[in-house]
This record gives structure tokens, sequence and C-alpha cells, in this order.
């Protein structure tokens, strides 16, 4: 394998893509399920994550064109050079460019877009071509199998020279055949939108949108916007464990505080706050506390409201003060009976839920105002 | 024969040179571009064939043609 003069490589773990254009060639969700296993070949045998981004700037942008499109790189007709993508850095730096005159496919036929488009990610992720004909960065195109694993072992010893090793699985990825597209329907494991028996683990808003843990799942909704993504908790966050118990939002601060059993993690944005997670006694719960099943920040009050079975305590920001005492949820939150699995609030509302159920509290009139099936908030 | 031959080879040498010039960093001008035993050309011909695994030839081979017209990556082969 090799680098890139320099050895340039990006010095975060989770990278943005956008996917700029459409080849008229495929169906827009075989081009973007091509582009995120080609993402995935790279990430299963490193720390790095990838979140797709629809509008906006990103790490890597991703573009069909023909002939001359504003870099110094014209392509060239139909046959030999099918794309192109640079090394990382800013501006050009990751992009990957793909040439409309190839006939893309996601078959062997033709030029096979997620096998062109694993290479080219090689280069948006710094390595440079390889003189070994069996690896993924040999500058050829060849007939492959699509259902082994593109990497060789040279491509690996590669980015693994640049990034390091895959904290979650061993090093040596032969062993996997196929690479798990996470948003492959196929999967039973996966949890859908549309299952009417959905529970969430987790709710919080999250700088402007809503995020709904389940699982290694998120969705992310803007209120704004009629579609929401569906990620990995691992693509934003690669060291938080997966089936979080609670989250909520300080937006003053820019954090969201995510709990799991008897610890809590503060991240900002894609990064954790250095120095989590922390226990939960940290917070000023007792040390027999193992774990909490919801919470929100009430910015108005500026208060911060942790549940457990059929209690909460309230942290008071300016007092900076805990409860002693807890108090049930059904006298402070009248309808709001025994346990719940998530909350949080929007606007002067709260959304509680709890198994398949939510209800909608105004917190004014102090009494719950609607009851809502769990995935009003994302459409099936 | 030998016209159709001619302008084969003619074409063929248009097609390496091409490729030297988008993956090998050759930079075509009037002299480099004759094809003597230690112009630049073969020089950059020879750093392919080796990149490779051909037999370094310096000679627009058989074997050399059939990489050349392969479908690859549009990036270079050697760090510009």
């Amino acid at each position: 394998f090799s680098t890139f003069a320099g050895e340039p490589k990006w010095a975060k773990q989770v990278l943005t893509y956008r996917i700029v254009n459409y080849t008229p060639d495929l169906r827009p969700a075989d081009v973007n399920a091509a582009i995120k296993k080609a993402l995935s070949v790279w990430s299963s045998v490193t720390p790095l994550r990838f979140i797709k981004k629809d509008r906006g700037d990103a790490d890597i942008m991703i573009s069909f064109a023909a002939r001359d499109h504003n870099d110094f790189i014209p392509f060239d007709g139909p046959g030999g050079s099918l794309a192109h993508a640079y090394a990382p850095g800013k501006d050009f730096g990751g992009d990957a460019h793909f040439d409309e005159d190839e006939t893309w496919t996601k078959s062997t036929e033709g030029t096979n877009l997620f096998y062109v488009a694993a290479h080219e990610f090689g280069h948006s992720l710094g390595l440079f071509h390889s003189k070994d004909p069996n690896a993924l960065m040999y500058p050829v195109y060849r007939k492959f199998d699509p259902s082994v694993l593109p990497l060789h072992q040279d491509d690996i010893s590669g980015i693994q020279y640049l990034y390091g090793p895959s904290p979650n699985t061993n090093n040596d990825q032969r062993e996997s055949t196929e690479i798990k597209d996470p948003t492959e329907s196929k999967d039973p494991a996966l949890p859908s939108i549309c299952d009417s028996n959905l529970t969430f683990d987790a709710v919080t808003t999250f700088r402007g949108e809503i995020m709904f843990f389940k699982d290694k799942h998120i969705w992310r909704k803007h209120p704004a916007v009629s579609t929401a993504d569906f990620n990995l908790i691992s693509s934003f966050w690669p060291l938080l464990p997966p089936g979080v118990d609670a989250a909520y939002e300080i937006p003053e601060n820019d954090e969201t505080v995510i709990f799991k059993d008897n610890e809590f993690w503060v991240v900002r944005g894609d990064t954790i706050v250095p120095g989590y997670p922390q226990k939960l006694y940290t917070l000023g719960f007792s040390k027999d506390i193992m774990k909490i099943d919801a919470a929100f920040h009430n910015i108005n009050e500026g208060k911060t409201y942790y549940f457990i079975a059929d209690k909460f305590w309230s942290y008071d920001k300016r007092s900076q003060s805990m409860d002693r005492k807890s108090l049930l949820i059904r006298d402070a939150f009248p309808g709001i009976n025994g346990k719940i699995d998530a909350v949080f609030q929007y606007e002067n509302f709260l959304y509680f839920f709890y198994g398949k159920k939510q209800f909608e509290f105004d917190l004014d009139k102090k009494r719950v105002t609607r009851f809502l099936k769990t995935n009003f908030w994302i459409p099936c | 024969f030998p016209a159709n031959t001619r302008q084969t080879k003619e074409e063929d040498i248009q097609l390496i040179q091409k490729y030297l010039e988008n993956y090998y960093g050759f930079e075509k001008d009037g002299e480099s571009s004759v094809w003597k035993s230690n112009s630049p050309i073969i020089q950059k011909l020879k750093e392919m064939q080796e990149f490779f695994g051909l037999e370094v030839t310096g000679k627009p081979d058989s074997g050399t043609l059939d990489v050349v017209q392969k479908r690859r990556c549009g990036f270079p082969d050697i760090a510009g």
C-alpha cells in the first residue's frame, strides 16, 4: 500500500458525506446504498464512522459528472478513467467524482458503483494506489465477487496504518464476507418506525432536531422537515454503548447528556466531552441508584428532571441542588402514572413515552392534552 | 499491411503517451516525446511497467498495451 506524500489523513473519526447529485443509471436508493456500503467497507476495519448529510458542506462531497467538471482532471468519456478522489483536506479534499459517461450498475455488468466507490473512498481517506493486483487500491478495475469483502490485507494494513483498527471487531476482517448495510431492511434486528409496537429507549432534542434512540440506532427528525434520518448511534459516537436509558439536552450549553446503566456521557455535536463517562452519583444521586428511566431539562425553569420507576428527582441549576427526596410522578404530572420509557420537552409541552403510547402534557395547564402513537413524529 | 501496421503503431504510441501523461506525470514537449533509449518517455514507460509488474522493456509491447486499455481509477499511480 502507499499513502499520499505527507501522509494527509482526517484528524477526526466521524466524517460527513453528501451525495451532491445522482447518476440516471441507477435509482437514487441504489446509489445511496452503494455509497453507504462502500464507506462501511472502511469503517468496518477502522474507528472511522460516516454520517450522511443531505444539504450544505460535508467532508466527502460525492458527485457524478462528464468530461470537464471544474477541477483540473477532466474525464475522458466511456472507459479509461472511471472516477477520481482527492486526499483528505479542506475544500476539494476528500471529494469523490464519478464519470457520468460510464454505465453505473449494482451488478458485475457495466461499472459497479459500490466497487469503484470503495476504491475512491480509499483515496478520500488517505490511501494512494497499491501495486498489489489483489488489493482494492490497485488502480485497474477488475471483475470482482460482490459477496466477498473487497478489502485485501494490503488495504487493511494501509488504512490501519493511518487510523488504527476498529475498536469493536477483530483486526482481520477477511472472515466477514458480506458488508452489512445498516439500512438493509432485510435485517430482522432493524427496528421499523412503522411497527405499531415500537417503543423507544430515550428521546431528546438535539440542536433543533429530535433524536429517538432505539437499541443501536437513532432516528433524527427536524420538526420542519418531513423525512427522518436513520443512523447507527456508533456513527455519531463510536464509543457510546447501544441501548441507552435516557437522554436530555441543555441547549444553552450545546450539551446533550446520555445515560446508560449507572454512567452518563456528555456530548457536544458528534464529540464526547473529555472526562466522560462519569457515574450517576456524581449528579447527586445516592450510590444505590443504578440507572434512570428518562430525563428532560426544562430550559424555562432551569431544572432537570430525572425519572426512576414511578418517582422523579429534579436538579435546580440555579441553586445547584438536587431534591433530597423523590416525588411521585403522578403528583407533579397528573395523568402520567408509573414508569416511563422516555420524555422530552418541545416548546411548552412534554411528551412522555411508555410502551406503545405517547402522552402530550401541557406544562401550563398541568394536564395531559393528547394521546399519540409512539411514532407520531416520524413518517412511516 | 505495412500502412495499417504503421497506423496502429502510431495510435498505440499516442495511447501510451496519453496514459503516461495522465497517470505517470509525463510532460509532453517536442524533445521528450522522442522514443530514444533514455528519453523521458521511455523512463516513464519503464516506471509504469514496473508498477504493474510487467517486463520492464521500455517498449510499447502487447502487455503494456493491454494494461493501457483497461478501465481504471483516474488518479495517478505516482505521487504528483
